[in-house]
């Protein structure tokens, strides 16, 4: 399973309709200075994930929504990422599946999901992602900015669960 | 149950060692339970020895050493138990510069077995990716952009060249 | 006694408006009483506007961003009542190359009323420093040198052309 | 008032007796590579300072004892800050005064400290200190590593309290 794109709508920085992809099957690189929005990229990607909102840097959802001077009209931000499922066969890439996961949030705080650009419920997308062992129950694919240290001070106990939830 | 446990816990057990022994160039690390007899219970600990040093707990480890030690043990995880891709959101910040290009490469060669999206200010790291997007702020709005091999260098000469 | 709190706290303010000001080549920033009828009792909310963009609580800011509004106070502090020395661990880990530069010739600026002694892996930084101590570790123990200003050179290239 | 050098003896990562100096009286940088010793030197002075041994990333003060394979044998540790106080006239430096402040641990986790050479009281090393506008109640003048970026995330009453005590 690869992350092919993201395309966010007026999602935290990113106003209007925008496209971030598309990334390498390997090794993608984000630059930017600072403040221009890279972390928000991957708070488009958890939000879609089903993360709640302090792990997006929000104190509650409709704050990822667009909100700038002279651009207080946005009523709802949507993220939907597109993925592809490779398979590597004698150094040949070979697209097998290519299916969407969306999201989306309004001002009054109703929140929908998406799969294949129809409405699904949020077990559905997290399934999804579990049938292609993306861990969301340790989220070890993660690491947020100002996290890595903590990663290896984990509590003997917690190493523990890590350790049997993945058996 | 205990058994398979202990199976697993050896199998990621020694794939620390090798990438801890790798990302620092000579270390080693080790999985301890915390309690032989009650290893659920008690839980495990993680030492590490850095080269040409002693035993220690990562407690007491400097910021970059906790770097390597952290990275080292995701990687084993992976080694383990596979997922599709990694975002990391600097990674780098505590890491000398020799270790930001080591850290670099490996995920460059681990980038053969899962889908990395790294972001990083430092370029021995983000010069080593396959691809790189570019993100800037005009007017309070984010634009985006993949950036051509030739685009991107450009931005990291400028940056470095940067006068206030 | 309140006036002379609020005598203090717009001293501190103006200086902290022109130092985000500077730190930041344009943005903005303001100490604003939580109750203005209350001051004692609810404290200060520190809130800045970067170039080209919104007014924000500090918290909704990137880390460089944070990064920069803290040194801002750090500084305006300094300005209503000094202290000789400053003693400061790797303040640049989130900034990028340009801030870490803009930050540098600030801090040797200020250095004129102040002794500097900064922590930093980031040669846009350090580069800017008088004087350089380097610091080595030998099986174990820690050396410590004052580079002569080639010397330091020479590590900093070292550094920037490690290959793992 | 400025730091001219920090004389450290079988402290943290120094085995035996070290020098780290002398300190320029304007901007010095302390540059090495990850876990050679650097934030340990920002230790050493606030152990002389009177800071608790948490603040110093160790447990108990004899943590602070140099511990390392073949060298179990140091039974103290002792640091001593040599101070200069410069007045600056017309662009000439002039050393006014010069005075050094010091502290020990030993294993038995006794500690002693000393004011030019000669055994002192915390009180008597804070109190110098204080003369010099050196702020120990907020600590400003010390931003400890990962510690920058809330700084400016204090509490509103927090503030407040600084400036009250700042009067
Ligand atoms: N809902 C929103 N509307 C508009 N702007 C927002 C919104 N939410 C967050 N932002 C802005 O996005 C910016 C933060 O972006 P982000 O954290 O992605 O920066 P970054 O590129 O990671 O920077 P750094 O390198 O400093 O970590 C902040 O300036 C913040 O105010
Ligand atoms: N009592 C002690 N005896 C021997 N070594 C010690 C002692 N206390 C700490 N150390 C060692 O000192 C090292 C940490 O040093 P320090 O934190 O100063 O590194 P650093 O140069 O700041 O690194 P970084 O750039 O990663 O922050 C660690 O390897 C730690 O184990
Ligand atoms: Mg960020
Ligand atoms: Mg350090």
């Amino acid at each position: 399973l690869c992350i092919k794109a993201i395309e966010t709508y007026n999602f935290k920085s990113y106003y209007g309709r925008k496209i971030l992809g598309p990334f390498d099957q390997k090794f993608t690189a984000i630059i930017g200075p600072n403040g221009c929005g890279k972390s928000n990229t991957i708070d488009a990607l958890l939000f879609v994930f089903g993360f709640r909102s302090s792990k997006l840097r929000a104190h509650k959802l409709p704050e990822l929504i667009h909100n700038s001077d002279g651009r207080k009209d946005c009523s709802s931000a949507k993220v939907t990422v597109h993925f592809a499922v490779m398979r590597t066969e004698a150094e040949q890439n070979e697209q097998v599946e290519a299916f969407s996961i969306g999201r989306s949030i309004s001002k009054s705080n109703k929140s929908d999901y998406f799969l294949n650009g129809a409405r699904a419920t949020q077990h559905d997308v997290t399934t999804k992602l579990r049938e292609h062992d993306v861990d969301l129950d340790h989220n070890r694919f993660l690491i947020l900015q100002g996290e890595v240290e903590q990663i290896s001070l984990m509590k003997p106990t917690a190493k523990n669960e890590h350790e049997e939830g993945m058996l | 149950r205990t058994r398979e446990f202990l199976a697993s816990f050896e199998v990621i057990q020694a794939k620390l060692k090798k990438t801890y022994n790798y990302l620092t160039h000579g270390g080693d690390a080790d999985l301890m339970p915390v309690n032989n007899t009650n290893i659920f219970g008690d839980g495990i600990e993680f030492g590490v020895r850095p080269p040409n040093k002693s035993w220690k707990m990562i407690s007491n480890l400097s910021g970059g050493e906790k770097t390597l030690s952290s990275l080292s043990l995701i990687f084993a995880l992976h080694h383990y138990k596979p997922t599709p891709f990694y975002i990391m959101d600097e990674i780098d910040a505590a890491l000398d510069y020799r270790n930001v290009t080591i850290v670099g490469k490996y995920v460059k060669d681990r980038a053969l077995d899962a889908q990395f999206i790294i972001i990083s200010l430092r370029p021995n790291m983000y010069q080593q990716a396959c691809r790189h997007i570019g993100i800037f702020k005009v007017n309070n709005v984010t634009q985006v952009g993949l950036l051509a091999s030739d685009a991107y260098k450009g931005w990291q000469e400028g940056a470095l060249a940067a006068k206030p």
